[in-house]
């Protein structure tokens, strides 16, 4: 049965290598025969910039998504804070009976913002 | 099964790129598939200065987080402040 | 196409940029 089981085995292997062997001598004749040039690339090498320009795209974006989602909840961390902030300084304004200056334009432009 | 299953997908994805790249070896030769192979390579040129944007925007944002950060911690140490003084 | 999926992410990356800044810029005078 051992026997059997390494036979196949040795099978696979070599049926791996013709496969590697065939692709190389198919990428072989096709750059001898369309040698990359200055403005013409052959077709081994633009399926390889192909997969190169595909698999950084996957890296970008696997990149950007956490990036975007942190953003988002610093945001919201930063709006809670402020919003807390605003509320107990006008308890304090009413606790200590001082008067503040009304928001600015500004000021309340950027509240509007980020609410 | 899984094994074996692993070892089908690997020696069929090596006979479907030897396919492809059969299907290739003419391409360099005839003048229309020439120009569309000119074309494709034009596009992957496009595509590459647009990545390189999209890394710099990227960066831009990983940035633009670092102080987004600092503001929230300087923010929450103002909110103490004011908690303090309560 | 990889292209168009290529451009559509930027945009949304670009969007992003502008409005953190726009926020950054709210939250620091509302600090002041």
């Amino acid at each position: 049965m051992e026997a059997e089981v390494d036979k196949l085995e040795l099978m696979f292997q070599k049926a791996d290598s013709d496969l590697d062997y065939i692709q190389y001598r198919l990428e072989y004749e096709i750059k001898t025969n369309h040698p990359d040039s200055a403005g013409e690339k052959n077709p081994v090498t633009l399926l390889k910039e192909l997969s190169a320009i595909k698999s950084r795209y996957q890296t970008l974006c696997a990149r950007f998504k956490p990036v975007a989602v942190e953003q988002k909840e610093t945001k919201s961390r930063i709006c809670a804070t402020l919003n807390k902030t605003m509320t107990m300084i006008q308890e304090l304004q009413k606790q200590t009976d001082v008067e503040l200056a009304p928001l600015t334009e500004e000021e309340k432009t950027a509240a509007d913002y980020l609410k | 099964s899984s094994d074996l299953e692993r070892l089908c997908s690997h020696v069929n994805e090596k006979i479907s790129n030897i396919k492809k790249t059969l299907s290739l070896r003419n391409c360099g030769q005839e003048p229309t598939l020439k120009s569309m192979l000119h074309k494709i390579g034009d596009e992957i040129i496009v595509v590459n200065e647009l990545l390189n944007k999209l890394e710099l925007e990227i960066q831009y944002q990983e940035q633009t987080n670092s102080s987004l950060k600092e503001l929230c911690e300087s923010l929450e140490e103002d909110y103490k402040d004011v908690e303090h003084l309560k | 196409t990889l292209k168009g999926d290529v451009n559509i992410l930027l945009d949304k990356a670009r969007l992003e940029s502008q409005e953190s800044i726009g926020f950054i810029k709210a939250a620091k005078v509302m600090m002041k």
